[in-house]
């Protein structure tokens, strides 16, 4: 969902 | 994934690469700040914790273990390794001011009242601060070895080019995400000195001595 998304970064 | 993220990590990256190095090599942790490291392998605890639930890539999963991984190797490096070289009279640095405050700000502002976010948020504020330690050292040494100085610069320039890959992203994605972004602007500012002495000093051939 799109908070996964936005935790794509290190 | 874009130019300014994939540089920026692989800065990130070689910092960590070169300062396990650099003490590996030469036996010895002088110069360096212990707590500092405490404090990144603090940050990389609290921000990965996401590796035992959610797999986004095997890019990301590798990376977060290979800081991980390198974190603890360095702290164990410093304190028990290679001890009796630990210069703690100079690393003096008040932790707790800093880890304290922060806590309690993770629970204030924060995107979602959730453990796992708490914990991010926490390991995003205190990463922006987690170089206090060591910038303080050198200040009390007065100099740093040229191999510390680059360590500090490739860790400087991570975050740099995490600003740009956040207005990139801005731009592109319509993605933000303001605690990181103003986490990261303090971050890199903090840096701002040691790269002016880095640039004018250490790329010139000089060792980097404060102002004797």
């Amino acid at each position: 969902d799109e908070s996964e998304k936005d935790k794509d970064e290190l | 994934m874009n130019i300014f993220r994939l540089t920026g990590d692989l800065s990130h990256l070689a910092a960590i690469i070169i300062l396990l190095l650099k003490i590996w090599k030469t036996r010895s942790c002088a110069g360096i700040s212990g707590k500092s490291q405490i404090l990144f392998a603090l940050v990389f605890t609290t921000r990965y914790l996401d590796l035992l639930t959610s797999f986004i890539s095997l890019y990301n999963t590798s990376m977060k273990f290979i800081y991980i991984g390198c974190a603890y190797a360095t702290v164990y490096m410093i304190y028990a390794k290679f001890k009796a070289t630990y210069d703690g009279n100079h690393d003096t640095f008040r932790v707790e001011f800093l880890v304290v405050p922060i806590g309690g700000l993770a629970f204030l502002v924060n995107h979602d009242f959730s453990p796992l976010e708490i914990l991010w948020t926490f390991s995003i504020y205190l990463e922006s601060v987690a170089i206090l330690p060591q910038l303080f050292m050198i200040s009390k040494t007065g100099e740093a070895e040229t191999i510390t100085t680059h360590y500090l610069f490739f860790l400087g320039l991570y975050r740099a080019l995490y600003l740009m890959n956040w207005i990139w992203r801005f731009y592109f994605e319509g993605f933000f995400d303001m605690i990181a972004i103003v986490a990261g602007v303090v971050q890199t500012i903090l840096y701002c000195d040691f790269f002016y002495l880095y640039v004018t000093k250490v790329l010139k051939g000089k060792k980097l001595s404060l102002p004797a």
